[in-house]
């Protein structure tokens, strides 16, 4: 890809923070 | 279905769908959602980023799916 590494490790790191996110989300849903 | 309404959902399958590495930006939804708003695409957008369903890339203009 056409991206820079630190591009790559921020949007992991974004990524990572939504998915923590969707699992508080599924949780509270409970 | 899933809890979204349907801009929400509109805006989050333009999001899903687009294969690009940094993702889709505001500007795209926009082109591909020309009936609705900007400000309404930015709430659709704020919305899906604070319930996980996105997150922002390479800048806070661009959007990824964490279903991709």
């Amino acid at each position: 890809s056409g991206l820079t590494e630190e591009q790559k490790r921020r949007i992991e790191e974004n990524r990572q923070k939504a998915l923590a996110r969707r699992a508080e989300r599924l949780a509270a849903q409970r | 279905v899933n809890g979204l309404t349907v801009h929400q959902s509109q805006v989050l399958n333009l999001i899903k769908n687009c294969t690009v590495p940094e993702g889709m930006s505001v500007q795209e939804l926009k082109f591909h959602l020309h009936d609705m708003s900007m400000s309404t695409i930015k709430q659709a957008v704020d919305f899906l980023s604070s319930e996980g369903h996105i997150y922002s890339t390479v800048d806070d203009d661009h959007f990824k799916s964490t279903d991709a």
